[in-house]
């Protein structure tokens, strides 16, 4: 499979250390390096680079869509033009692929998934993220997370998050929301539908409708990422941010959300971006370009 | 004696909890909300309020000038202006009261030293940044500060503060460094030259130099405040922020440099801020308009 995804915010957000620590993360011997030798197309605002994720049942091509840039000139007016741009370019160029009958689709970068990265202030969400996140919204499947989380207390991070969310529904901004009634719920973590699973289907159900609620109930998703590895204080090396006051895990549940944001992007709701991405958005794009 | 002291920098960098935090380490039984009860002057732009810090040996009136909005818009163009405004202002009223022999002056907000806050990001100063402190440094003391520091590892602070001093040296922004021939020489922290003090002066001036050495070295300040108090683990309640992974310590010198800068501002160079403020700053500014 093809997960084609965009990380954007402002620089200095840990974008570039997210997915690098999603890459290691994954694969027991990835090697961080490949992400950056396959870059495949560049311009001054978008940056796309390729990685692969090969395990014994898992293979995924990876297709990072970054955004250097974003937000850090003093005036930022129209800052996502370039976004919102490549994203409709994905879809126009697909559509124009489709059209011929015998060529066929060589090339699909069309956004599954855009992670939107919020600079933890504590306080709110600012003017450019709003009105970029409004125009993401309508076109890809928006995740709006937290950056840098151990940036705050448990306290500052609820109240943030529900701040956040309350700003998100006054301006009916619609972020991806893992569904209750997909394809994926079958499906569970690891295991397809009806797979060696002796589990009667009514409890799979249950368990994965528990599992989207939590998942709905933690968004937006607080993030901490870290290439390098630490002893966790019980002989196991893991990733994590080393303070002179402590150790800050990254597959802590109880210091962030990464392995909740990893299991939704590589796992449980993988099938259900790139299909709602192939179904509605792209349906919706073909749809305006010919009445238009 | 009165310091008139600006803090400058984007919303949730964490500015009002520093100023309060300063309040409430220097006093022992400090009223964090006088602060707020005296404005003074408010502006869109602006925010102008008075703290009184009393105590034995001790009184020191204190106005904040705050800059809310600073740097928040997509459009951040002369971000800067306000605040240029507002310190000349200050001079140029001055310079009229002055002028008036029989009333006099009745009113000195002329800026002692402003505290630009640097967002934490790792990487480096944003233009938003070079271009404010580039006319700040010009007309006040310019003290940069690394905001909201708990959000660095040592080792990731070390590289910040040296890219910052690099471009700051670069750029040619001339910052408030601790003068290593001045009056406070003799002053050392709590004691003004000659009180009650046996050490010989050439082992005080050598003293007094390595601590102004000491503080060069340490900037930019990291910064970290808090207003709430947890117990340290040996029984005693300090300003800290509570984290699940550990305890940040405000007044701990191996967690950030609070108590370097606190000693700056209300101690060692307080004297040095308010008398270059009116013999350098000022002078230059009224040479300036009776020229221009
Ligand atoms: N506090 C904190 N710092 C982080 C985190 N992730 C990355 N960083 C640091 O933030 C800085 C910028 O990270 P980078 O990944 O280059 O950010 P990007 O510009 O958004 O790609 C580096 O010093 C990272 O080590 C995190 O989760 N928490
Ligand atoms: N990580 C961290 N957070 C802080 C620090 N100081 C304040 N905060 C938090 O940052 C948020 C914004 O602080 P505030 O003082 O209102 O920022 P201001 O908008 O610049 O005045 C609040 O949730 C504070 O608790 C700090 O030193 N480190």
């Amino acid at each position: 499979g093809v997960l084609n995804l965009m990380v954007c915010g402002e620089s200095g957000l840990g974008k570039t250390t997210f997915i690098n620590t999603l890459f290691q993360t994954t694969l027991k011997h990835a090697d961080p390096q490949r992400r950056r030798e396959l870059p495949i197309r560049r311009t001054v605002e978008i940056d796309v680079t390729r990685a692969v994720l090969e395990e014994k049942s898992f293979n995924l091509r990876v297709n990072v869509i970054d955004t250097p840039g974003f937000g850090d000139n003093i005036n930022n007016r129209k800052a996502w033009q370039p976004l919102v741009d490549f994203i409709d370019d994905q879809h126009d160029s697909f559509m124009r692929q489709d059209q011929q009958p015998y060529r066929g689709v060589k090339f699909d970068l069309r956004v599954h998934a855009v992670l939107y990265f919020i600079k933890p202030t504590g306080h709110g969400l600012k003017p450019l993220d709003i009105e970029t996140m409004k125009r993401l919204a309508t076109r890809a499947n928006l995740i709006p997370v937290i950056a840098k989380s151990d940036t705050l207390t448990a306290q500052e991070l609820a109240t943030f998050k529900s701040r956040i969310r309350q700003v998100i529904e006054a301006q009916e901004i619609r972020i991806f929301t893992p569904p209750l009634d997909s394809s994926s719920l079958g499906g569970g973590d690891d295991e397809p539908a009806g797979h060696g699973d002796s589990t009667p289907v009514a409890t799979q159900d249950t368990a994965a409708i528990e599992h989207a609620r939590q998942l709905i109930e933690s968004m937006p998703f607080a993030i901490v990422g870290s290439e390098k590895k630490f002893d966790d204080g019980k002989g196991t090396m893991v990733a994590a941010r080393k303070y002179p006051w402590g150790l800050v895990e990254v597959e802590n549940d109880e210091h962030c959300d990464f392995r909740k944001l990893r299991s939704l992007l590589l796992r449980t709701y993988l099938l259900d971006l790139i299909l709602t991405t192939e179904e509605i958005h792209y349906e919706a794009y073909r749809r305006l370009r010919l009445e238009g």
